[in-house]
């Protein structure tokens, strides 16, 4: 519901002069999406799995995480994604912990970091937001979640 | 005395804000294409303690035409959280400018308050364009922000930016090989239930439902055979005629989040 909440909110004229939104370039309705755009989007790569062997290749840290409460794109198309990259597997798969909870589960491959988060949906930091921020931390600094 | 563009864009308190912050945060515009006018709308939140010891954070919502202020800053990673009244704000105590500083990026043009002056714009974005103006968008922002320039830089996402985030990284990658520039310093991306490939993704999202069991037998199989081999957005009748029936047989849940009561 929290949707509805920016609608109102974004829609204030005075938030969008707070941000600095001049009038004469707002949006006669701020949205949160702009179902105009969507509907006439031009051209969808049918994969981008060939970007992530390019940018393996060059050095670019890349970590992918999925809420496994979604099922909008669920855990398992990001599984079938990854698994059709053809990466070696470079660390045992298992859980990570945050507060002696099971945060979810990971895997290391070569170039590409897979991660879990138990209970999250579609945008995991909305209902996960402690879990996420770890994850984020680990990230940024290249650390693996913790183990135990 | 005359502001730089960066001291103009700078945010003070914002309405329905009823707590101090120890942070700068800044929005405003950066024009991507001066002849049809096309501008996109950023948010730049700095982190909480040190900014400049920090790496930079593109944050990006897909949809395609979703909104990351609406989204990410609003509801997930930022500070600035909405209460149910719409007017007033409450501190996520989970932001992630804890850890770095965060820029909230609506793209491509009709996305939030992001324009274009040429309304055809509107009806021919794509997934090229939008990497290309984000690249154009992030050459020229550090030139209002030159403390980011060559700064650790990280992209992170979640949904229809996982084509956003991967296909901008390939065009900075491919910038700087080709000027001999770290400008835009790419460390890394990260993407949260992106798409990536429509066909295991078609795959994975049939039988994600039927295994967790909201769907029938037959539907799943109704489902492979009609979109199997579909695009994942803007898929054909038949697809969309099956994928009514998965919806009517899940009944009336949160698809984004499955086991979180509906909004009503």
């Amino acid at each position: 519901c929290t949707e509805k909440h920016s609608k109102v909110y974004f829609n204030l004229p005075e938030v969008q002069r707070a941000l600095h939104v001049p009038p004469e370039v707002a949006p006669s309705k701020w949205d949160t999406c702009n179902y105009v755009v969507n509907e006439n989007w031009n051209d969808c790569a049918s994969s981008v799995l060939d970007i992530y062997h390019e940018l393996i290749a060059a050095g670019i840290r890349i970590w992918v995480f999925s809420g496994d409460a979604d099922a909008v794109v669920p855990v398992t198309s990001t599984r079938y994604s990854i698994d059709a990259l053809n990466l070696s597997t470079t660390s045992p798969y298992g859980p990570w912990y945050i507060d002696g909870q099971v945060g979810g589960w990971t895997q290391q491959y070569a170039g590409l970091n897979f991660v879990t988060v138990r209970g999250a949906g579609h945008e995991v930091p909305l209902h996960r937001p402690k879990e996420a921020l770890a994850l984020f931390k680990a990230f940024i600094s290249g650390t693996p979640l913790l183990s135990t | 005395s005359v502001l730089s563009e960066k001291e103009q864009n700078k945010v003070s308190k914002l309405p329905g804000q009823n707590f101090n912050v120890n942070f700068a945060h800044y929005s405003g515009f950066v024009t991507t294409n001066e002849k049809l006018g096309r501008a996109l709308f950023y948010w730049l939140i700095e982190a909480a303690e040190d900014p400049a010891s920090k790496p930079l954070v593109l944050w990006l919502n897909g949809g395609p035409g979703c909104s990351s202020v609406g989204f990410g800053e609003a509801e997930e990673i930022g500070p600035f959280h909405i209460k149910p009244d719409g007017k007033t704000l409450y501190l996520n105590q989970y932001s992630w400018n804890q850890a770095a500083n965060i820029l909230f990026l609506d793209a491509p043009v009709g996305v939030g308050f992001s324009y274009s002056n040429t309304s055809s714009d509107l009806l021919t974005n794509g997934d090229k364009r939008t990497a290309q103006d984000s690249l154009t968008f992030l050459l020229k922002w550090v030139e209002r922000y030159p403390e980011y320039k060559g700064r650790e830089f990280y992209i992170v996402g979640e949904s229809y930016a996982g084509h956003y985030i991967p296909q901008l990284s390939q065009a900075i990658v491919r910038h700087n090989q080709a000027s001999g520039e770290n400008t835009i310093n790419l460390k890394g991306y990260m993407v949260g239930n992106g798409l990536m490939d429509d066909r295991q993704d078609q795959l994975g999202l049939f039988q994600y439902i039927w295994t967790l069991g909201f769907i029938s037998d037959q539907t799943y199989t109704l489902l492979k055979l009609q979109c199997g081999l579909e695009p994942f957005i803007h898929s054909s009748e038949a697809c969309n005629n099956a994928l009514e029936i998965s919806y009517k047989e899940m009944g009336n849940i949160d698809h984004y989040s499955v086991f979180t009561p509906a909004c009503v």
